[in-house]
């Protein structure tokens, strides 16, 4: 899937299996990613576990989970705040669209989850204070943890080397971990597709052309195009909602210079 | 970590947590936080690294001095405390202000800053 991290970074991953999100003292997410082909190295979405953990007056352990076909508007155990404490409020459930889109007010931690289901796969988005994200008992046992510290580098997808790909389907395939691309979806009629959603060609339009070009699923642009609905809503610097790919010297470019 | 225990007995002893007391109640409320400030004391070594603590000695110094209060003086018994009827639905009006981040984290200093994070497609 296609990861913003806490620190603005953009990054396209593998992150096959089970993968922490979010680990700190208050809270811990981990997705599971499944292939969307037979295959091929692009996965996506298909289990969320939320774990929000037991705070003083105000909330109970509670979990959610959510998987394909699957997005239920309360916790595992059937309630929809957090439990019987005398702030148990201050940890909310809404159902805002039945089965297609929940939110999580977690106040007593400042904390907003978006969950979504788009097509058969899971979206997620979180607006999270700094203090919190960064409440740990100890950074350095602490293991990967992708919202923060972004996938590993083999476990990257090179965006840029995937597009040029694409886009002269004649060259020879780079050497990088890039998805095979399959001929089910012209680049021309992904790029338009994309266009109609995301007007503005930042990397959630690429993140958008490169999951129609790897799967021929349309409903992946309406996964890029809520992304960065959620990202209006919960990002705090409106300036800072659209990120663009840096440049990078084409190697055709580097021979004719030199 | 006891700083549970400390809040719930200065919310028991005060009834109005830190909203402003009147000037009669002022030595009521500074003798509960005289006794809140005990309380975080006694809890620090094992609330080291706790969030909610910490709030709790910055609020508990930024109350006494908009109060006046000085650090010595007499303390305070905590009140007994009734609990609204359980599966109340509504947001409680007396929950807890540790409850909510943005009122207990942050009264006293700059808005926090928030960071955002997202995963999607394939």
């Amino acid at each position: 899937p296609h990861l913003r991290t806490f620190t603005d970074h953009f990054q396209t991953c593998k992150v096959q299996g089970a993968w922490p999100l979010i680990d700190n003292n208050y809270l811990n997410v981990q997705v599971t990613n499944t292939p969307v082909l037979p295959g091929s190295a692009a996965t996506a979405t298909s289990k969320l576990t939320i774990i929000f953990k037991n705070f003083q007056e105000c909330v109970d352990q509670k979990v959610y989970q959510a998987e394909m076909d699957e997005l239920p508007s309360a916790f595992a155990d059937g309630s929809k705040n957090g439990g019987d404490k005398h702030g148990a409020n201050s940890l909310k459930i809404t159902e805002k669209v039945s089965g297609q889109h929940v939110e999580i007010q977690a106040k007593y931690i400042g904390t907003t989850i978006v969950v979504r289901q788009v097509g058969r796969y899971l979206t997620f988005a979180v607006r999270m204070p700094e203090e919190v994200v960064n409440a740990v008992e100890d950074r350095d046992s602490q293991g990967l943890y992708l919202c923060l510290r972004g996938c590993p580098l083999n476990q990257q997808i090179d965006f840029q080397a995937f597009r040029a790909n694409a886009e002269s389907p004649r060259r020879p395939a780079a050497a990088s971990p890039s998805p095979v691309v399959p001929e089910t979806f012209p680049y021309e009629t992904a790029v338009a597709k994309c266009k109609e959603k995301l007007p503005v060609e930042d990397l959630y339009y690429q993140a958008c052309v490169f999951d129609l070009l790897t799967t021929g699923d349309v409903n992946f642009t309406l996964a890029a195009y809520y992304a960065l609905e959620d990202g209006k809503m919960l990002h705090s610097n409106k300036d800072k909602l659209h990120l663009f790919e840096r440049t990078r010297e084409l190697p055709g470019a580097v021979a004719a210079a030199a | 970590c006891k700083i549970l225990k400390c809040n719930s007995e200065f919310w028991s002893a005060t009834s109005s947590g830190s909203h402003a007391p009147a000037s009669d109640d002022v030595p009521e409320f500074c003798a509960a936080l005289r006794t809140y400030a005990l309380c975080t004391r006694r809890t620090a070594r094992t609330c080291r690294g706790d969030l909610a603590y910490h709030s709790a000695v910055h609020g508990i110094e930024d109350l006494m001095s908009q109060h006046n209060c000085s650090k010595d003086g007499p303390t305070s018994q905590p009140r007994v405390r009734t609990l609204p009827p359980a599966g109340d639905s509504q947001e409680r009006s007396d929950s807890p202000e540790i409850c909510h981040y943005e009122k207990s984290f942050h009264k006293h200093s700059a808005a926090p800053n928030y960071t955002h994070c997202g995963l999607f497609g394939d």
